[in-house]
């Protein structure tokens, strides 16, 4: 093969038939010029519309002998059969078809759609080439035009000048399933919400409850359809709401409904603009004092006034001494504050300002034998209940000296 | 006889040179020669055409080079483009 570069600088073509043989239907020759370009577009990026008006990039024409300004001339029945010039302004991209030739669809004649085809190469660039199989090939071969009729010299001809097809949009990968009992198991966010307390994970959340042993699977979607996936912090505020956050935008829930208005910008809040994503949100209900985790650095909200407490952001491990973590997700439950990172928990006194326990966050939905992959119940159906869940405040002696254990051996570590 | 011969011949050269003329540059870079150069550049010209069509390189005007000129094709050169 043969071509001249640059080709068009441009992927999207447009093209006007300026005038029709008589040979055929109209429809027959625009068929048959519509597919003379698709056999281009096939393999290419290369798109054409089609104008009736103005100036198109391939002017195309049935014309006789000498005609108009063009170079070139026919030379009546048989011998040439058209010619076209390659890309440029002008007479650029312009294709002629020798009208005393007798045009036709089908194989008496000289089939339209193949010589289209092969001057549709040169009006993209290419010249001829000496493949006896090509398109490109100067010679009128009589193809079956049912047939694609590029051959991989003509494939390889138009993509020198104009790449291959693009590639298609890789396919989003199946989102996964968290399993519960993981043993690397973390969390988006977690809040209470009245009774329960929900765990975010992905597209999904496992609530339970504080009475009921009971834990429950779901698709964040299947109470609340606009909210994201991936949310990254949520809290229960005083007044019987939830709030969940995604980079700069939180909303506000109250039972099934997320109420209308949101999301609203975190910096509605009092952030300052360098803030774009909160880490975790806890509210402290004695205090109705609302923490903010973002990286290092801690806010305190007022939820009576609305306002952001001064004197912050103070950094984490100073307001929580112990607590010197890049916080993932936080909450409260019966006074206690618990902060997740990764896949390790920590139980908070909030009192006396220390880590009194340190598990694992998966801790709350009793795994017996923690491994990689589902326990009790059934997480490929999107909703399943565990049998036996015990919160973690029933007594167990041997967790009690885990804890302390551990309490003794971390507290030198994240001091 | 002869005559005929030499009638057809004729009738071959021209055709040659109209085919070479318009799609290997034969006018282009043979007009500023003596007579004796352009043969020899139709002799080439000749040869070009036979070796893009696979023929065999002679550089003459066989039967097979006369029937590839004599089918109808693309008018854009294949050459000097």
């Amino acid at each position: 093969y043969g071509y001249t570069l640059p080709g068009w600088r441009k992927y999207n073509l447009t093209y006007r038939i300026i005038n029709y043989t008589p040979d055929m239907a109209r429809a027959a020759v625009d068929e048959a010029i519509q597919e003379g370009l698709e056999v281009w577009s096939k393999v290419t990026p290369l798109k054409f519309t089609k104008i009736s008006k103005g100036i198109a990039d391939i002017m195309i024409a049935f014309r006789t002998r000498v005609h108009g300004r063009c170079p070139r001339y026919f030379d009546g029945p048989l011998g040439v059969l058209g010619h076209a010039f390659p890309p440029g302004p002008g007479l650029g991209g312009d294709t002629h078809f020798d009208e005393d030739e007798n045009w036709t669809k089908d194989g008496a004649g000289f089939n339209l759609f193949l010589v289209a085809a092969h001057e549709f190469g040169h009006a993209l660039g290419l010249s001829h080439s000496n493949d006896q199989t090509a398109l490109m090939f100067p010679n009128y071969v009589s193809l079956d035009p049912r047939k694609y009729p590029l051959s991989q010299d003509d494939i390889n001809g138009i993509q020198s000048i104009y790449g291959g097809l693009p590639k298609e949009p890789a396919k989003p990968k199946e989102p996964t399933i968290p399993h519960a009992c993981d043993p690397d198991l973390t969390f988006d966010a977690i809040t209470t919400f009245r009774r329960e307390v929900m765990f975010f994970k992905g597209r999904h959340l496992w609530r339970i409850y504080y009475d009921i042993t009971d834990v429950e699977f779901e698709l964040i979607a299947s109470f609340w359809p606009s909210l994201p996936a991936d949310l990254q912090a949520a809290y229960e505020n005083p007044r019987d709401k939830i709030l969940v956050f995604k980079d700069e935008n939180f909303w506000m829930i109250r039972g099934y409904a997320v109420l209308p208005d949101y999301p609203k910008s975190i910096h509605t809040l009092g952030f300052p603009g360098r803030v774009k994503k909160i880490d975790a949100a806890v509210c402290d209900k004695t205090t109705r004092k609302t923490y903010f985790f973002v990286g290092i650095w801690c806010w305190r909200f007022d939820e009576m006034t609305q306002t952001m407490d001064k004197g912050f952001p103070q950094r984490v491990v100073k307001h929580f001494p112990g607590i010197s973590i890049r916080v993932d997700a936080a909450f409260q439950y019966k006074g206690f504050f618990f902060f997740s990172r990764g896949s390790k928990q920590f139980e908070y006194d909030i009192k006396t300002k220390n880590i009194t326990r340190i598990m694992r966050t998966n801790t709350w939905f009793q795994c017996k034998e923690p491994k990689n992959s589902s326990f009790g119940f059934d997480i490929n159906k999107e909703k399943a209940h565990s049998g036996g869940i015990k919160i973690l405040y029933h007594k167990s002696l041997s967790l009690f000296i885990f804890g302390i254990v551990h309490l003794l051996k971390n507290t030198s570590i994240y001091q | 006889f002869p005559l005929v011969r030499m009638t057809e011949n004729e009738e071959n050269m021209q055709l040659a040179q109209a085919y070479l003329n318009q799609f290997y540059s034969l006018e282009i870079e043979g007009n500023h020669l003596v007579q004796s150069k352009n043969r020899s550049l139709i002799d080439d010209k000749i040869r070009e055409m036979q070796a893009f069509f696979g023929l065999t390189v002679t550089g003459k005007l066989d039967s097979n080079t006369l029937e590839i000129m004599k089918t109808p094709r693309c008018g854009v050169p294949d050459v000097g483009q």
